[in-house]
């Protein structure tokens, strides 16, 4: 569940139970000790980030764990969105125009 | 304008919920969406129309290095039309394949699209009117979002920086929360006014956000949804008297 309504409990969740939820959940695995430490890492700095979000949020959103928690900022971008543009079209991997210039 | 609006309720107008793989396509799904709920909503009929058409029949041929909502329309024009999902389906990976276009029998097809002007109000009324709009945001907020109404700033989602195409489906409004100021007791007010929101259709899978949708804050050009506002038209242009401007 969300960070807000984590229910507090006597004993929150230890960060690797809640690591190996999200592995059940999502079915992820992965392929060597230095592989599952960088992934937890990342989880925790999604989980943190989440917990911003949510205080910085003026509206009723809720954030926390998400299929996408062991990904970077950049591999998710580069999954599932694209580089950004500032003011041109939205780039989703393309830039604006033709390459070549005088091509139709 | 009715005060809610959401487009799941009508049957055969909202397909389901799609899932871009490893295929940055985003753009090709919300073009999808958009032609599938004119569709439905005009001709009373349930389409599914084929996403790796407009992968593999657009100017560039390799949709899945990603593209515009723009080129997927003129995608639709060019090929008169989209074949059925069954007929061509989504292969989900990132490989150009050859455009199958001629192959397919078109289930669907289009008259032409426009962009809407950059304001909520028209665009709330476009939908409510006329049917769902593909959109074009700031996605930054949406990997760690679970659910509710997302409201930002351009500090904390800046409404220029717009990289993912989804579908704009409803708004509504939410009722007035005490909110997390309240708790907190920070500074803030929390809202007396319900707080009105679209309803968006993501191409992440049904895990994601609420069932594969989202919420962002209406009236706030929340992360730039006024941006990129198009869809498509399906139905004939209606013959306009002649007006003659004095």
């Amino acid at each position: 569940g969300s960070l807000r309504n984590q229910d507090p409990g006597p004993q929150p969740l230890e960060l690797k139970q809640v690591f190996t939820l999200f592995q059940i959940q999502y079915n992820r695995s992965y392929s060597n000790p230095e592989e599952y430490a960088r992934r937890l890492d990342i989880f925790a700095r999604n989980l943190a980030q989440a917990q911003q979000l949510e205080a910085e949020d003026l509206g009723t959103a809720e954030f926390g764990v998400t299929p996408f928690s062991d990904l970077t900022e950049e591999e998710f971008g580069q999954l599932y969105g694209h580089r950004r543009m500032v003011g041109e079209a939205p780039s989703v991997g393309r830039k604006v125009g033709s390459e070549e210039s005088g091509e139709s | 304008m009715p005060p809610r609006c959401d487009w799941r309720k009508l049957k055969g107008v909202i397909s389901p919920i799609k899932r871009q793989e490893n295929c940055n396509c985003c753009w090709a799904m919300a073009v999808a969406g958009n032609v599938e709920a004119l569709w439905g909503i005009r001709y009373n009929r349930s389409v599914q129309v084929s996403v790796q058409e407009l992968l593999d029949c657009g100017r560039c041929g390799d949709g899945c290095r990603g593209g515009f909502v723009w080129d997927a329309f003129i995608t639709v024009l060019n090929n008169s039309g989209l074949a059925s999902e069954q007929d061509y389906p989504f292969r989900g990976n990132s490989k150009p394949h050859k455009c199958l276009a001629k192959n397919y029998k078109k289930v669907a097809w289009i008259q032409d699209f426009i962009m809407l002007e950059d304001n909520e109000q028209r665009i709330a009324w476009y939908l409510a009117t006329q049917g769902p709009i593909t959109v074009t945001i700031n996605m930054k907020l949406l990997q760690q979002y679970q659910k509710g109404v997302i409201k930002a700033t351009p500090a904390t989602c800046d409404p220029q920086l717009v990289d993912h195409s989804v579908l704009l489906v409803g708004f509504g409004k939410r009722k007035s929360v005490a909110g997390r100021w309240a708790e907190a007791g920070s500074s803030q007010p929390h809202p007396r006014n319900p707080i009105p929101y679209w309803i968006l259709k993501n191409s992440w899978g049904a895990e994601w956000g609420e069932k594969g949708y989202f919420r962002l804050h209406r009236g706030s050009n929340t992360c730039g949804i006024t941006k990129y506002p198009l869809t498509a038209r399906v139905d004939l242009p209606a013959k306009k008297r002649p007006v003659s401007c004095p």
